[in-house]
């Protein structure tokens, strides 16, 4: 998290908010809501307490405003900047402007105004940006579902290093406060792994690390700042080089992206790649370059399917120790890279050699991401 | 004969231009005309490293496609970096 130079704060705990205008997005009431739900998210883990009073000049003045708006900070238009907020101080501090220009909803269309004034109100009450992606105060737009939205970690110790804890709330920091994943981490464990021509992706909660061959660092991301159509917590992938396409699962769904495009007509039943009923989510998934085989993981077994016929191959599935001997019981990713194969199994990854049938190598889960 | 200028594609001048705007914007990158071209210049790529270095993208300080893509994407309008 960052604060701004002199860590500038609001020298008392009772603050006013005044929304000036109303945006004809959304019902006013939703405003008045997405606001008051916005300021909440704050005084929650603060000792903060924000009003809103609907006369005269509040600490902090709410605006809906386009283009150059008498602050030397113009809006650019559809895109681009969304909104700004000023640091806590006299006048112009803390006051929040959000561009009109923009479509604001109390859904995931457009840009949803909670999110975005949760976000700006973070300023006006004096944090600045953070560079952890799944902090609120992140510099990117990116869809959460409101209802289950919550601070992260890195936001709560932000704030609470302004103003303190919410002497009212017993523990603090606010335990469930979901934490970014550390790629650093030695115990970290994975959802799903999968090559994107010629790229690495590997899926962690809400989170993916895009590795590149010709970048030495790994970038990470949230999975809804690429795709908001996607969920979260995805249990498996694949990259088919027959179609260019990659597959992601989740429950008994599956979609699937040509690139970076989410494809048409997805999400579809994982029944279509003919898993026995019963089976409502997979673990893994690889696909093997020598045979043009899918192999995917259930529990303690796996299946072959073969994408040309569309159908699961005779004689499975078999036993997971029988098949790759040495990986353990279960695997929570797969991938193979470079005609190797890696099998992720909580922290520990095991490379393993097709043709040889063994073990190869015992690695850390976290080997790709470059720590 | 005579070199005729070979036009840099449009859209690469047009996307330097937003790369200068966004870093002007947000990371304090100083005014982009002037007389000093290589201090401009450097200047510009040390303001891309560090946007690059904040969104943890490979530090190059040359506008690659990644950088470009991580500039257009919505955000808030307040600086990265303390003005």
């Amino acid at each position: 998290y960052s604060t701004f130079p002199g860590a500038l704060k609001w020298n008392k705990n009772s603050l006013t908010y005044r929304i000036e205008n109303y945006t004809p997005d959304m019902p006013q009431a939703d405003v008045d809501k997405a606001i008051e739900k916005a300021f909440a998210v704050w005084t929650k883990v603060t000792p903060l307490k924000i009003t809103q009073i609907y006369s005269g000049t509040a600490d902090i003045m709410i605006l809906f405003v386009t283009g150059d708006h008498g602050d030397n900070s113009p809006f650019d238009g559809p895109g681009g900047f969304l909104a700004h907020a000023f640091a806590p101080s006299d006048g112009i501090g803390g006051d929040t402007h959000f561009d009109e220009d923009e479509t604001f909803t109390s859904g995931s269309a457009g840009y949803n105004l909670f999110l975005v004034a949760a976000h700006e109100f973070g300023h006006a009450l004096g944090l600045g940006h953070s560079n952890d992606p799944g902090a609120l105060m992140y510099p990117i737009y990116s869809y959460v579902n409101p209802g289950t939205f919550s601070l992260s970690q890195d936001d709560i110790q932000g704030i609470e290093s302004l103003y303190g804890s919410n002497p009212n709330v017993p523990n603090n920091p606010v335990p469930d406060a979901p934490k970014t994943p550390n790629a650093c981490d030695p115990n970290l464990s994975l959802n799903a792994v999968t090559t994107l021509r010629g790229e690495m992706m590997l899926f962690k909660d809400r989170f993916f690390w895009r590795k590149s061959p010709f970048m030495a660092n790994v970038e990470q991301y949230t999975i809804k700042s690429f795709w908001p159509e996607l969920p979260d917590d995805i249990d498996a992938a694949y990259e088919s080089r027959e179609r260019d396409l990659v597959y992601l699962f989740k429950g008994n769904q599956v979609w699937a992206l040509f690139g970076y495009d989410i494809q048409q007509g997805y999400p579809q039943s994982m029944q279509k790649f003919g898993l026995p009923a019963g089976i409502n989510k997979i673990d893994a998934a690889l696909y093997n370059e020598n045979t043009g085989k899918v192999l995917i993981f259930v529990g303690n077994k796996y299946y072959s399917y073969d994408e040309a016929r569309r159908r699961i191959d005779k004689g499975y599935p078999k036993s997971i120790e029988s098949g790759f001997p040495g990986i353990g019981g279960k695997v929570d990713a797969a991938v193979e890279d470079n005609g190797l194969m890696y099998f992720f199994s909580g922290s520990r990854m095991f490379e393993y050699n097709m043709m040889s049938k063994r073990v190869i190598r015992v690695l850390a889960t976290n080997y790709f991401l470059g720590c | 004969a005579y070199a005729v200028p070979i036009l840099r594609d449009n859209t690469e001048e047009e996307n330097t231009e937003f790369a200068q705007e966004y870093l002007q914007k947000l990371y304090n990158l100083t005014s982009s005309s002037g007389p000093n071209f290589r201090r401009r210049s450097n200047e510009l790529t040390e303001k891309l490293k560090e946007m690059q270095k904040f969104f943890g993208l490979q530090v190059t300080g040359t506008l690659d496609s990644n950088t470009l893509e991580v500039m257009k994407k919505s955000r808030c309008g307040v600086p990265d970096v303390a003005h």
